[in-house]
């Protein structure tokens, strides 16, 4: 009845009619409302139990269409520095952006007030990190609030829009992503939702924008109710998908609440379609709480359509997406994906490749353009890197170039798929070129990854240009992300519960089945021919595990399935007396045989210790764990201990002590370690330590002398005064009160003032406020005492009061 | 001038320390910071703020607080710089 009746949902919120882009029953305008959130909500989906934040300027708690849903602990003010994320109110009305985000998420329905919000039952929460000075620290902070509470993060802001910024997260930012990734919802990962782009007008493009170019982060765009594309809209090649926004003038515009607990409609721009997607997330995760970050992606992959959109650059990839620069797989598609959710299995675990073309320098020709290829297996020769099928595509790039705005840049798969990854920006005269920064693309997903990529930059000049001033690509590298097996095959490995057919892939055997005693088999006699590691005992049918007996190794057991192999493989080696698989020893991925010092290669994660030949998890003193040989390989004398490389200490052997990662020979007092020379040398005469040769580079001062600010002087300058000084064995100059040139110690203990002062009480008065009516005349009132008069004082301030 | 923006630097560091909060409480006081605490999620990383440091600066200033960097319990320091975000 539900499904069949549209109008069976009815609240009683005064917007709700004008909410077209979740229901459209009046069947004489050519309303279209394709995201599909009313039938979601039909089947009962509405968020419970979900948490979404919204990171932005704030979060008006109290406004009637957020109290019920509002949720403290998903909350806090980074800003502020405390737990009350209320957005600063003020004349200009600037903080509204988060109140109006939160709003779309979950809006109370049936409350008589403003709108609905998509899921109207979810927990929403604001994180207040725009309202101030927005560092790596705050942003960093922001993202990893309560990552075991929090499930989705929904960000509609981002570097500038203005076609010429290229600017992305921090350093710590990055690693707030990841940390969400691998530790969010308890292991599931964080959901990161992000608006991609309001540049659409100055000709940005949002794979400069490395917020919406990150794999963690699933980038929303927007479209308007007839499928236009909105005036604001930044193209790019990592756009996920798309949801309906407000637009063009003669178009139905969003409704929203807003700051003062009011209701508006009078948004524009593409911060909606983040908070709308986090919304339906949320209508998902009730609909499946274990799905992970990746699921997501894959559910937004295969439920988006691309409907009633306009754009002239849909294509199908070789995997069968249809997908669009503008709007990435199309419309998202609430209820398509919480039926698909309901019976997801997660996807296999995500693998890395990475490869780097030969690298040498290609130069880039004004109004040519130049191919850079690269063959690849996809890391078949890994187990745990192995990428067949594909998910985001990145490519890092190092490029110089003039004029970075005249710069085109694609990205051809081994499929023939092109996708874009960079189109010329006008307003983009940087001649900083882009310097390792990673360009993202989604077009490729469920691609195979094998075969020759193709970058391709185009330099069109925009602007008369120096020809003799080239471009040139000094390195680039091709990082594919995906999986080893096909993720929608039920067959494959952790969908199937039946017995393994083929023999599985490696990363499965290391942890595979103990070996059984060999029991014989029942079997009748066949006449078709047996598979070629048969031995010559015949076979029960014509695959490898159907033979009596193996021509080399026989691996597995009867509860796993037995099967003939030429080769045994990782985690396991050849015992050619039983010609069997035996299991090597715990971590070892190559060995000779079973015991923990037979080890010749080891898995991920574990280390091949060459002092005895087995593998651990961390390695002796003095030596260091080499991620790509896994091995322990020796620290370079003089470390003690080193991280990740021989070189980066963390320990020194004697005589040497560390300075950042490096161990420098230690100098005595008055010498400095030189690094080019890497010899002890002198400090200046007036240092007692030093971090170079210059009088500015002291560390402590010599005997007898003070620091001065960063130097070490014998007398302070005028204006200071020598002191104790907390932490270092030498004295410092310490600045004077205001405006005073000399002076014994702390506060008023002036002695000599500036030029157009006076000394008063040992303090420094402008002259302006202290000046005598006439000279001769307060010599006499000084010479006759009379100062102690109030009314004299006041005509001879200056003789009266000075008691230079 | 990075494409017409200009870095503006703060007085907050981030720093990543081993060995826990009160040796990263140490290194600071030893340098004149105050340490406001981890940051977020990520372990042995801490937000400081130096008081003597101006606010807002279009330079990083040296002073005896640059010597943070050099001081080998600290693996990793970053002068914060503000980053202009616009909303969408």
């Amino acid at each position: 009845q539900a499904q069949s009746d549209p109008s069976f949902i009815h609240f009683n919120d005064p917007k709700w009619s004008n909410m077209w882009y979740i229901h459209c029953n009046d069947k004489s305008s050519r309303c279209r409302s394709e995201m599909n959130i009313l039938a979601a909500w039909q089947r009962g989906y509405t968020g419970k139990n979900v948490v979404v934040t919204i990171l932005d300027d704030g979060i008006e708690m109290n406004h009637p269409d957020l109290a019920q849903n509002y949720d403290h602990l998903a909350s806090y003010d980074v800003n502020g520095n405390d737990h009350d994320p209320t957005p600063r109110y003020d004349s200009r009305n600037e903080n509204i952006h988060g109140t109006r985000c939160a709003g779309e998420v979950a809006a109370v329905a049936n409350n008589s007030h403003c709108i609905v919000g998509v899921a109207y039952n979810a927990h929403i929460g604001g994180i207040r990190m725009l309202d101030g000075d927005v560092t790596d620290i705050v942003e960093a902070k922001s993202l990893g609030i309560r990552p075991d509470y929090i499930d989705i993060y929904s960000a509609s802001w981002g570097p500038k829009d203005d076609g010429k910024t290229v600017d992305g997260p921090g350093p710590l930012t990055k690693q707030a992503f990841e940390q969400g990734i691998k530790k969010g919802r308890k292991g599931l990962g964080s959901i990161f939702v992000w608006a991609s782009g309001n540049g659409g007008r100055q000709g940005d493009h949002c794979s400069c924008d490395g917020y919406t170019s990150n794999i963690y982060t699933i980038s929303i765009s927007s479209t308007t109710e007839n499928g236009n594309k909105p005036w604001y809209l930044e193209v790019c090649s990592s756009i996920m998908a798309t949801t309906y926004s407000s637009g063009e003038f003669n178009e139905r515009k969003i409704v929203t609440t807003d700051l003062r607990q009011h209701c508006t409609d009078g948004h524009t721009g593409t911060s909606v379609s983040a908070p709308i997607v986090a919304g339906i997330i949320a209508l998902v995760l009730e609909a499946n709480l274990l799905l992970t970050w990746r699921d997501v992606q894959h559910l937004l992959v295969k439920t988006s359509r691309p409907v009633h959109l306009k754009a002239d650059d849909w294509m199908i990839n070789a995997a069968g997406h249809t997908v669009s620069h503008l709007y990435g797989f199309g419309l998202v598609d609430a209820e398509a994906m919480v039926l698909e959710a309901r019976k997801w299995m997660t996807v296999p675990h995500q693998h890395t490749c990475s490869q780097i073309p030969e690298r040498r320098t290609r130069y880039i020709h004004a109004g040519q353009s130049l191919n850079s290829s690269i063959t690849t297996t996809g890391c078949s020769e890994d187990p745990e890197q192995h990428v067949d099928y594909l998910e985001h595509v990145v490519v890092k790039v190092l490029v110089v170039h003039p004029r970075r705005g005249d710069l085109e840049i694609n990205l051809i798969s081994p499929s023939g798929t092109r996708s874009q990854l960079l189109a010329k920006r006008l307003f983009d005269s940087s001649n900083e070129g882009f310097r390792n920064w990673e360009f993202m693309t989604v077009h490729f997903w469920g691609e195979r990854a094998e075969g020759t990529w193709t970058l391709e930059i185009i330099d069109s000049p925009s602007k008369l240009r120096n020809a003799e001033v080239l471009g040139n690509l000094k390195e680039w590298t091709l990082i594919l992300y995906g999986t080893s097996q096909n993720p929608y095959q039920p067959g494959s490995a952790q969908h199937s519960h039946s017995r393994m057919l083929e023999i599985p892939a490696p990363e499965e055997i290391l942890d595979g089945p103990e070996l059984d005693e060999e029991d014989e088999y029942n079997v009748t006699q066949t006449s078709r021919p047996c598979h070629s590691e048969c031995g010559n005992q015949a076979c029960d049918g014509p695959k490898a595990d159907h033979c009596l007996n193996c021509v080399h190794f026989s691996f597995g057991s009867l509860k796993s399935g037995r099967t003939c192999v030429s080769h045994c493989p990782l985690g396991y080696y050849e015992d050619i007396v039983s010609r069997r698989c035996r299991r090597c020893y715990k971590g070892c991925e190559r060995c000779a045989a079973r015991s923990a010092g037979d080890c010749l290669s080891c898995r991920r994660g574990f280390y091949l210790n060459i002092l005895n030949s087995s593998c651990t998890d961390t390695c002796p003193p003095g030596y260091f764990a080499d991620e790509n040989q896994r091995q322990c390989l020796k620290c370079l004398d003089p470390c003690m201990r080193c991280l990740r490389y021989a070189d980066r200490c963390t320990a020194c052997r004697e005589g040497y002590s560390l300075a950042g990662m490096t161990c420098v020979p230690e100098c005595t007092n008055g010498t400095f370690f030189h690094l080019e020379e890497m010899t002890c040398s002198p400090c200046h005469s007036s240092c007692r330590t030093c971090t170079g040769p210059g009088k500015e580079e002291c560390i402590q001062c010599a005997e007898d002398y003070l620091q001065q600010e960063w130097r070490c002087v014998q007398t302070c300058i005028p204006g200071y005064y020598s002191g104790e000084a907390a932490g270092v064995p030498h004295k410092m100059c310490h600045r004077c009160e205001e405006n005073c040139l000399s002076c014994s110690g702390p506060g008023t203990t002036c002695t000599k003032c500036k030029e157009g002062y006076s000394l008063v009480s040992r303090t420094c008065i402008v002259n302006a406020f202290c000046n005598n009516a006439d000279e001769v005349f307060c010599e006499m009132v000084k010479s006759n005492r009379l100062c102690e008069k109030k009314l004299y004082r006041q005509f001879c301030c200056r003789t009266c009061l000075m008691n230079g | 001038v990075v494409s017409g923006h200009r870095d503006v630097y703060t007085n907050h560091w981030a720093v990543r320390i081993t060995g826990g909060q009160e040796q990263a409480d140490k290194i600071a006081a030893k340098y004149g910071y105050m340490n406001l605490g981890q940051i977020g999620s990520l372990d042995d990383h801490y937000h400081f703020r130096h008081s003597r440091v101006v606010r807002r600066a279009a330079y990083s200033l040296k002073g005896p607080h640059s010597f943070i960097h050099m001081d080998p319990e600290v693996e990793w320091a970053q002068q914060q710089v503000v980053k202009p975000r616009v909303k969408r």
